[in-house]
């Protein structure tokens, strides 16, 4: 089991469509894949076409019923699975927040129930909050895929991030293994190829060299529960997650 | 004094280029805002030039050291003056989440300290997360004024939005008074007159029929630490803020 939290407190920089994206690229080599969708808005949810479940059949079971993950998973038309989420989630940082254990759970529910040697790749789509469930996302991965669109605030983001997770690295004994993907890149835009060169300066070899172009049939297939490969298999943004998961793929970040 | 939060679950609407963009075209019209950052990112406290203060001269203080607001206020070269935020606020949801009267300290705060009877227009620009520090805003604020980018995932958004604010209305015994304002408007795209139509079908008077542009002044100004105004005053971007802050003031959102 190989597990990559996407994550980015800065909001609105693309951690649901690579997620909804990469699973769907993931499952087309046979790879068929988990998501978890950790926000509160559930928009992996509602972009794999699952609408207005009870809370009892998400996520916020496991946490506030100590609900099986096996019994919430449900299985997608591309064979990959999913643990939805629900809106209720947003009561776990208040409810839950000062019990020291609660930042492993996630961690302890993926390896006690999921067949460990099972080569199955885990994506977890997180809110843009470093609060209970981001951490509980950081703590059950072995690696993070850091989303950044080409502007100043989201790189300013991942900056801040990068100082974070320096932090959290040291009760952990271990560095997170990290990727970081731009995403939203207008070919027309300076702005664009700055913040790339800036990205590649900083992070080197941790920024991947695909680039996610800034296209509109990944702003629509949420609209129709599907992702880009099932909704325009010839567009830009098919070419471009295809090449993503390649590129994660042939470096072992999902080994 | 009127309170105005600006505030989407959904990340990456453009809630703090708003906030930016208004303060400067209210302050170029005499009427000096107040700018308050509620967001643990400090992206306005960053938007406005402000680098890294220490947190006991910025809103976290008040939380967590009942530190009086007027003496985190800073005025910035427009006249306009901001309470800037910190990285620490994240800790505020589990620190204090289960106290009641977590959820009024602003509103005390404001209505104890400043001046009721001067016409200040107060923004507060909030983070992705309808948490403690949101809450505040919304309990502290007369108005709401809710940034959507024109993409489906954020259009769904404020539909959750809404129900959401017709839940918190209970307890208040009012309705709160809103306004939706469609930002990254791409005029080339198809999807963004689908999603300005279907908002003015669902939410009729309440959204503004003035639509922010996607361009990229609006991206890069905040990399200068500068409002629209003053990094590039013959764009797009501040064309289209100056229309919003006259639509607002003429129609007395922040009367
Ligand atoms: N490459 C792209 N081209 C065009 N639109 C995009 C692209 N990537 C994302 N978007 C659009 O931008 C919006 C933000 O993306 P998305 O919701 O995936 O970000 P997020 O980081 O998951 O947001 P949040 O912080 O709210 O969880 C979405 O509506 C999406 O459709
Ligand atoms: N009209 C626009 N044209 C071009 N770029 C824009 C526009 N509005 C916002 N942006 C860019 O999109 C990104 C997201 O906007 P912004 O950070 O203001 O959103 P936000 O809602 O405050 O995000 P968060 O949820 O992280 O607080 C920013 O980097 C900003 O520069
Ligand atoms: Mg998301
Ligand atoms: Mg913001």
């Amino acid at each position: 089991m190989s597990v990559v939290a996407v994550f980015n407190q800065k909001g609105g920089v693309g951690k649901t469509t690579t997620s909804l994206n990469l699973m769907a690229a993931l499952a087309q080599r046979g790879r068929y894949p988990l998501g978890i969708d950790l926000d509160p808005q559930s928009h992996l949810t509602l972009a794999c076409g699952i609408k207005s479940i009870p809370s009892s059949e998400t996520v916020y079971a496991f946490y506030a019923e100590n609900k099986p993950l096996s019994q919430i998973m449900r299985e997608l038309p591309s064979g990959a699975h999913i643990i939805p989420a629900h809106m209720e989630l947003f009561k776990i940082d208040s409810l839950y927040g000062r019990n020291p254990n609660i930042t492993s759970q996630l961690k302890r529910g993926l390896t006690q129930e999921l067949l460990p040697d099972e080569m199955i790749p885990v994506l977890i789509d997180c809110s843009p909050m470093l609060g209970v469930l981001s951490l509980n996302a950081v703590f059950a991965s072995q690696r993070l895929l850091i989303p950044v669109s080409a502007d100043y605030l989201s790189m300013q983001g991942v900056n801040r991030l990068d100082a974070a997770l320096r932090v959290l690295e040291k009760p952990l004994g271990k560095r997170i293994d990290r990727r970081i993907v731009v995403t939203r890149f207008d070919s027309r835009r300076k702005l664009s190829y700055d913040i790339y060169d800036k990205l590649r300066e900083h992070y080197g070899k941790d920024l991947c060299e695909t680039r996610i172009a800034e296209t509109v049939g990944l702003a629509e297939s949420p609209a129709h529960g599907r992702d880009v490969f099932t909704f325009a298999p010839h567009s830009q943004g098919a070419k471009d997650y295809n090449a993503l998961a390649e590129e994660l793929l042939d470096s072992g970040f999902f080994n």
